[in-house]
């Protein structure tokens, strides 16, 4: 555990909570896509099955609880609770696209050819493109909630610092895995575009809209 | 240096 992998989980963590409690204050789920919060929830089921099998640390197996939990009530609550605010016609994008995809290349490339591991290779390949439909959706509307962009903009943090904490641990442990660097670059890139519009506009106050 | 794997990560 080094310091940028720990700020990368927190990071995580709060962009979960920043969700749930916008969610919760608000009422409301307007602007954000419930597919991208079910690919969450399954990149999550997927990746945490070793939770009974492999312990690791009380930190590790706690914080893999919480984001289960978390990330089940966000589906929750858009899915159940505040449905009628689910904004589905702006959510269209079809996840299909991602999944199947995904399920071929995990069976295709992973380190080990075992059922765990191959849905722990579909999770991390899931989690690097789990964004596009609530990307998808903001483009489609033009605009997204000051909220919903700090909320994204913990999100795509988190994996830019895990890049950060796999440079460190190549050069003080000479870890490596090859599968979650590549994903995780592909899942940083992706967030490249919002990461110019937060800064150049929602940190100077102004609410998050695309040129038109 | 051989891939190792990050399971220990979240």
């Amino acid at each position: 555990m080094n310091v940028f992998r720990l700020v990368g989980d927190l990071s995580h963590l709060l962009a979960i909570i920043i969700l749930l409690l916008k969610i919760w204050k608000t009422r409301s789920c307007a602007g954000v896509s419930g597919k991208s919060q079910i690919l969450f929830s399954l990149v999550f089921i997927t990746r945490y099955l070793d939770l009974f099998t492999n312990f690791i640390s009380v930190y590790n197996s706690v914080m893999k609880i919480i984001y289960l939990v978390t990330s089940l009530g966000t589906v929750y609550l858009m899915y159940f609770k505040f449905k009628a605010t689910y904004d589905s016609n702006h959510d269209t994008f079809r996840i299909e696209f991602l999944v199947v995809p995904v399920g071929g290349l995990s069976f295709l490339v992973n380190h080990d050819f075992t059922p765990l591991e191959i849905l722990w290779t579909f999770s991390i390949y899931l989690e690097s493109v789990a964004i596009l439909p609530q990307l998808f959706m903001i483009s489609k509307t033009g605009e997204a909630e000051t909220i919903t962009s700090h909320y994204l903009f913990a999100l795509g943090s988190y994996r830019a610092l895990y890049i950060v904490n796999w440079v460190y641990r190549y050069y003080t442990e000479g870890f490596f895995d090859l599968i979650a660097i590549v994903a995780g670059c592909v899942q940083t890139i992706l967030y490249c575009d919002f990461f110019y519009l937060y800064i150049t506009k929602v940190l100077k106050g102004k609410q998050l809209k695309l040129p038109a | 240096r051989k891939a190792t794997h990050a399971k220990d990560e979240l």
